[in-house]
């Protein structure tokens, strides 16, 4: 994903 | 975090908690397909492995604590405490049919090939498909409780509410993950039968029954 890596969604 | 997103989560505790509170009060799990609960506990361990390594904040932390407790206590609850009322005889879709083929799809098609990428990967796709056996519950039986199709409503509602934070994300935040959002359509396509039946009939208060 074009976002850092964190896995931030649920 | 946005309204899609925040309303997406409170719909989808909302339907865990209707079907928990279902199973309780009514002391019965009938009507409820156990093996997609199997495969929704599946779907928050595998996706939560990160829980105590990757703090994000409260609400995310206590938000995967509280998934995966309710849905490992509506497993249990299904199979052992309530385990008479479990329909096993409609609750008969072949779940290895699920897990092997989504499970392969996860080691072929990821972001980054490290465990937790592919785990996070798998979970992702079988939470996409975790709502068939159920689906084929009711196909099976012909109809469903009023609670039921309620629980299935704020279920699917929750994906659809994802896609429209994904749009919100990547128009305000760049942000893009291909693989949760071809999933998360996929998922939300699953429910679109139900979405037309229950908007026609549950809406104007006549019980789900799929036409015979």
């Amino acid at each position: 994903q074009m976002s850092s890596g964190q896995k931030d969604e649920l | 975090m946005n309204i899609f997103r925040l309303v997406g989560d409170l719909s989808h505790l909302l339907a865990i908690f209707v079907l928990l509170l279902k199973i309780w009060k009514s002391r019965s799990c009938a009507g409820v397909s156990g093996k997609s609960q199997i495969l929704f506990a599946l779907v928050f361990i595998t996706r939560y492995l990160d829980l105590f390594t990757n703090f994000i904040s409260v609400y995310n932390s206590l938000m995967k604590v509280i998934f995966i407790a309710s849905t490992v206590a509506t497993v249990y609850l299904m199979y052992i405490k309530f385990k008479a009322t479990y329909d096993s005889n409609h609750d008969t879709f072949r779940i290895e049919f699920l897990v092997v083929p989504v499970g392969g799809l996860a080691f072929l098609v990821n972001h980054d090939f490290t465990p937790l990428e592919i785990l996070w990967t798998f979970s992702i796709y079988l939470e996409s498909v975790a709502i068939l056996p159920q689906l084929f519950m009711i196909s099976k039986t012909g109809e469903a409780e009023t609670i039921t199709s309620h629980y299935l409503f704020a279920l699917g509602s929750y994906r659809a509410l994802y896609l429209l934070n994904w749009i919100y994300r990547y128009y305000f935040e760049g942000y893009f993950d291909l693989i949760a959002v071809v999933a998360g359509c996929v998922q939300t396509i699953l429910y679109c039968d139900f979405f037309y039946l229950y908007i026609t009939k549950v809406m104007w208060g006549k019980k789900l029954s799929l036409p015979a």
